[in-house]
């Protein structure tokens, strides 16, 4: 079974259009494994993006780089995901 | 595990396993020989029955509604609330007036399980797992997105050709048995009128197109109709939602579902995002699971009576 521990859901605002453009940028860059959750829509709207531990950290330093807004949505999947399990098994039994 | 013995003790507050909703709709069918049916349409790679629950009330070649939810299976919330719509409809066929006089009028068909495989497999192995499960020749990559592989678009901007990709295309449009099914159950019945696909999460409610900027001939009617939905939906929770075309309101997407079904002649084709805000995404709590279903039934309604007003 696939575990997310460290996997981190980061919500991105982009300023303008061409942050949007940077961010749509993002969904080619492999090397980060990013999984959008809700994909770009338009500045008014955040991209949600879950982003594997190994790659949080140069992930994160590349939004700084862009001087991009971004927040944290999720702290930890797995947390969730075990949470989540958790309530299915509680209930069921 | 208590299975339920029948689908008043079913518990709709929490996720549940494939085998858990085949058995709801079973038992379902069971409890209502007179309204409920089960086809099964097709089967999926691995095998699994493509289940589609049929609600009717008499009469040969009647107009019908077709919702399915489950096409992403990690968008829980929406397997969940298909099957408390299925419920829903047995329960208040011959109490409420305005679903009694959609169902003596038309069919409604409820496909709660679209992709079995990616639901197992969300279950079992990969919560994040969204596409179907068939391997790709040549790749490490297994699945192909099946809201990218309709004959509509398929293959323009908005989907992807690498098979790694959450929104890999597929070698050829219909590819994938799941949405092949719903292909020839769609052109064998022949008198859909209405087509809504449930998706999750972002709280929209979207019509066509989206592989192309071109205006759908009947916008007006679908914008005005859409914007009667989420205000419905609305009036319970305050939940908000936006709406339009795929292509003005999110982004461009090729090979989308709903495209097709509109270009088969279906005028209200309608997909639905739903919750969450942007705290929880596709993990959404159970506990929201029944105010979602609720809130989304208005929406789902207020299509559904139009379209059994329009019939065309």
């Amino acid at each position: 079974k696939e575990t997310f521990v460290g996997h981190q859901v980061i919500r991105i605002s982009a300023k303008d259009e061409v942050q949007l453009s940077l961010i749509k940028d993002l969904e080619d860059m492999v090397e980060f494994e990013l999984d959008f959750w809700r994909g770009v829509t338009d500045v008014e709207t955040p991209v949600d993006v879950r982003v594997p531990f190994h790659s949080l950290q140069s992930f994160k330093s590349h939004l700084e780089s862009l001087n991009m807004d971004y927040r944290i949505m999720i702290e930890d999947l797995q947390t969730m995901l075990d949470e989540e399990q958790e309530e299915m098994e509680s209930t069921a039994r | 595990v208590a299975e339920p013995r029948n689908t008043d003790s079913f518990d709709f507050s929490r996720y549940h396993t494939i085998s858990e909703i085949y058995s709801f709709q079973d038992m379902l069918v069971a409890e209502n020989p007179d309204l409920v049916s089960k086809i099964v349409i097709g089967q999926s790679y691995e095998g699994r029955a493509l289940n589609v629950l049929k609600f009717s009330t008499g009469g040969t070649g009647r107009p019908a509604i077709w919702i399915d939810t489950g096409i992403h299976s990690r968008e829980w919330v929406t397997q969940a609330s298909g099957t408390w719509f299925a419920k829903k409809i047995v329960s208040n066929y011959g109490r409420d007036p305005a679903l009694t006089a959609i169902l003596n009028k038309m069919d409604i068909f409820v496909e709660i399980v679209t992709n079995p495989d990616g639901f197992y497999y969300s279950h079992n192995s990969n919560r994040m797992w969204r596409k179907t499960r068939k391997p790709n020749p040549g790749s490490r990559c297994a699945g192909v997105d099946p809201n990218r592989n309709w004959d509509a678009g398929f293959g323009g901007p908005g989907a992807s050709s690498n098979p790694c990709s959450e929104t890999y295309r597929g070698p050829r449009a219909h590819s994938e048995s799941e949405v092949q099914s719903i292909v020839n159950f769609v052109k064998t019945h022949g008198n859909i009128q209405a087509f809504v696909s449930i998706h999750s999460y972002s709280q929209m409610l979207l019509y066509p197109y989206g592989y192309t900027r071109t205006p759908v001939k009947d916008q007006t009617e679908l914008h005005n109709l859409a914007k009667k939905a989420i205000t419905d939906l609305a009036s319970l929770y305050g939940t908000r939602y936006r709406y339009g075309s795929i292509i003005n309101t999110i982004y461009q997407a090729s090979g989308g579902t709903i495209d097709w079904t509109y270009n088969q002649g279906i005028k209200y084709s309608y997909t639905f995002e739903l919750r969450d805000t942007g705290r929880y995404g596709f993990i959404l709590p159970a506990n929201q699971i029944i105010p979602t279903a609720t809130e989304t039934w208005l929406a789902l309604m207020a299509i559904m009576d139009h379209a059994s007003k329009n019939t065309y």
